[in-house]
């Protein structure tokens, strides 16, 4: 059964697979992983989204998808956004957006190798897995289970965050996942009063922590709240300063 | 061996568990762990802090204290910071403080029934637990085997995570663990610029969240650089700008 290729794998033709990951909660992995889709969109890329944070999937309503996805005897298909980014997540099958997940870690990987084995992907250039924190069940199984071509990684710069963020990146070099680049998101805010740069959780730590870990640094995000107004209210296709992420290097 | 009772509880007498949940990672929720504690030890009172975030612990390194606990044949004795606060946490007892802890969530939630029932806590008059994001091990397992007075949510403004902050909610009502109070983090900063509050993620949405959820608002915290930069010297304790938290209520 384990080795056996499901129906939806011979119906599903993807270039690379890249997760990303940060150790740490809230750095803005999820927003990581809905730009870098954008981003492929606009390049002509076709491309989609796992979202494998299984108990904390916030990727259908960054992109204002809700409605349940077809179950066929051949396999699941996917929810396509309004620029044809094909998501999978298990808020897609939840009866309200807020109800919880309560499972333990099998049941977890569990609803991750199905959405790699059982969702009919069809042919994409990219599929992007949003990893939830942590180093646990859901880490190890991508890592283990799908041929990931790397991982990106995502830090803000407080050093507490760093320390964890390393974590995640020892935990790639230890499973032989390389790891494609670092983004340091939430560098800094412009202040819409006097236009200063507000390094908000303190001095940029993004290019030392690139250089001390032998990884390409893929630059400094901002806070920018009228992202953060796109993303809750399922706009983040529309999001238009300039898309410094870009997976086509 | 499951009903038995550790030599490690006789020993232990503790006034209150209160675990800090928000489902949502990044929010703030070792912060106010911390500074929740901070404010119980001015008031005279013996705080302990259990560092439930098996794979992410950010505790040790917020107080500045990284010795290996010892191990009696009693129970395993907790770390002391600078103003008295007991605190126990994996990255105590791990080699380089940014070693991942790679494990799935059996031995997860393993250890976190280990740090309840084989540390030598003593006297307490409460005892703090930094839960991880997520509805999962941890979270299910410190809601089914300790004697919790209730929880404590962490928010931040954004609708995305208001909204899986609500699943953390959900799960303590369905586990019929009391919700003691809702804290909105990150609530905006003050421009050290021109002094203009500015609302980084957003309008603040706390007090109407409590309110549907009919959950007691403890307050608004803004971003404070100088908070950042103290947790990240592992100086909290140092932190005098006022303590809006306090479980002394
Ligand atoms: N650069 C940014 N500008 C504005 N909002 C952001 C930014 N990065 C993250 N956010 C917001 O902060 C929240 C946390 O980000 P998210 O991507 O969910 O983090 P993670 O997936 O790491 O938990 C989201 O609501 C997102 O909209
Ligand atoms: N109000 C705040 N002011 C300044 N820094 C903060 C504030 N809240 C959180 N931080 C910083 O942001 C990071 C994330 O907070 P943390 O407590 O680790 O979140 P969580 O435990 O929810 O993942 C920490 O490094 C912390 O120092
Ligand atoms: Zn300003």
């Amino acid at each position: 059964e384990a080795g056996a290729v499901k129906p939806a794998m011979e119906l599903s033709r993807i270039g690379g697979c890249v997760a990303v990951m940060s150790g740490k909660g809230g750095v803005g992995k999820s927003l990581v992983t809905g730009l870098l889709a954008v981003g492929l969109r606009r390049q002509g890329r076709k491309a989609g989204i796992l979202d494998a944070d299984i108990t904390g999937p916030s990727i259908p309503k960054m992109f204002g998808v809700g409605e349940r996805p077809a179950t066929k005897d051949f396999g699941i298909l996917p929810v396509r956004s309004r620029s044809g980014i094909d998501i999978m997540s298990l808020n897609l099958f939840m009866e309200n957006e807020d109800d919880p997940v309560i499972w333990r870690g099998p049941m977890i990987s569990n609803a991750v190798r199905q959405f790699w084995e059982e969702v009919v992907w069809g042919d994409l250039d990219y599929l992007l897995l949003d990893l939830p924190p942590g180093t646990a069940d859901v880490a190890l199984t991508v890592m283990q289970v799908l041929p990931l071509k790397g991982v990106v990684i995502v830090m803000s710069p407080q050093d507490l965050t760093v320390m964890i963020v390393k974590k995640a990146i020892k935990m790639a070099d230890m499973l032989k996942i390389p790891v494609l680049g670092l983004i340091e998101n939430m560098s800094y805010i412009v202040c819409p009063g006097c236009n200063e740069e507000v390094e908000v959780f303190g001095p940029s730590r993004g290019a030392e922590t690139a250089a001390s870990q032998n990884i390409p640094f893929w630059g400094r995000l901002p806070i920018d709240p009228a992202l953060a107004a796109l993303c809750d209210s399922g706009r983040i296709e529309d999001y238009d300063d300039g898309f410094p992420l870009s997976l086509a290097r």
